[in-house]
């Protein structure tokens, strides 16, 4: 038996947002360690990696592991009927093949509860190391969702290279080329403005933008995110879910043959 | 140009 309950239950739409466009019907898998969801996209170029703890609830209880298939345009559905400020409850038994979710209110005045039907998803587990990136940049969610969309309306594909003097973001398409760096800064006055690189080797890497603009579908979710790159690797995009998890997006590079 | 790499290809299937 699963019961589970959220006090800021709007993080689940926020996660649920960021990630269906990209993927159709995954996997939600929960033991005593939290709920997590791995799912690669359709085109099989990026991976999803969302963890949330079991200490981000208020309450949780799993008996055995489970793992609950359903349809995220769905699930964003429902979810989307909770108030912004409602503490979300999900429930499931163990052999079901439904969970429910029930919306409070914050002033206990309205209480709902929406069944969502689950199916079985055949998914591929992919085993994800711990990998010594050569440089991490932290900035602004917003400063990043920016230049993709500002990129975006240029050209297709991005190349982020990673120096001592910044991170820069270049594309070209038909209208010509644009470039826009990055540069450390910790003396913001506002710590959400702040960008911090770690570089401990200068890194290039290629990636198809279109992916990149879906991942900012996560900004709602954190002041920040966290880009991870090594050479001949994939590209890490990590939102913090505040301090209940994390949301990571894996972006394969383009490398020449 | 660049060829676009399928990501499992980069990670173990457990």
């Amino acid at each position: 038996m699963l019961e589970a309950r959220l006090v800021q239950g709007s993080m689940l739409r926020k996660v649920v947002d960021a990630v269906k466009d990209l993927v159709s019907d995954a996997n939600i898998d929960v033991s005593s360690s939290g709920f997590s969801l791995q799912a690669m996209d359709t085109s099989h170029v990026s991976l999803i990696a969302m963890h949330l703890r079991a200490d981000a609830f208020e309450h949780f209880r799993c008996d055995r592991p489970m793992s609950m298939g359903m349809s995220l345009a769905n699930l964003a559905k429902v979810l989307k009927c909770a108030g912004s400020d409602d503490i979300v409850t999900l429930k499931a038994n163990d052999d079901g093949d439904t969970v429910t979710f029930m919306f409070e209110s914050p002033k206990e005045d309205r209480v709902s509860d929406f069944e969502l039907k689950l199916m079985d998803i055949d998914s591929e587990h992919l085993g994800i190391p711990d990998t010594d990136y050569c440089a991490t940049v932290t900035m602004p969610a917003g400063e990043y969702a920016r230049i993709c969309k500002d990129l975006s309306s240029i050209g297709d594909t991005v190349v982020i290279s990673a120096t001592k003097d910044g991170v820069k973001f270049t594309t070209s398409g038909d209208v010509g080329t644009a470039n826009v760096t990055v540069r450390q800064n910790t003396t913001a006055d506002k710590k959400e403005d702040q960008t911090i690189i770690d570089l401990k080797e200068p890194v290039a890497l290629t990636f198809a933008l279109r992916y990149l603009t879906s991942f900012a579908k996560a900004t709602p979710l954190a002041t920040h995110v966290t880009l991870s790159m090594t050479r001949e690797l994939p590209v890490m995009v990590e939102y913090a879910i505040q301090d209940m998890g994390h949301l990571r997006f894996y972006l394969a590079p383009k490398i020449e043959d | 140009g660049a060829k676009q790499r399928d990501i499992s290809s980069f990670f173990s299937v457990k």
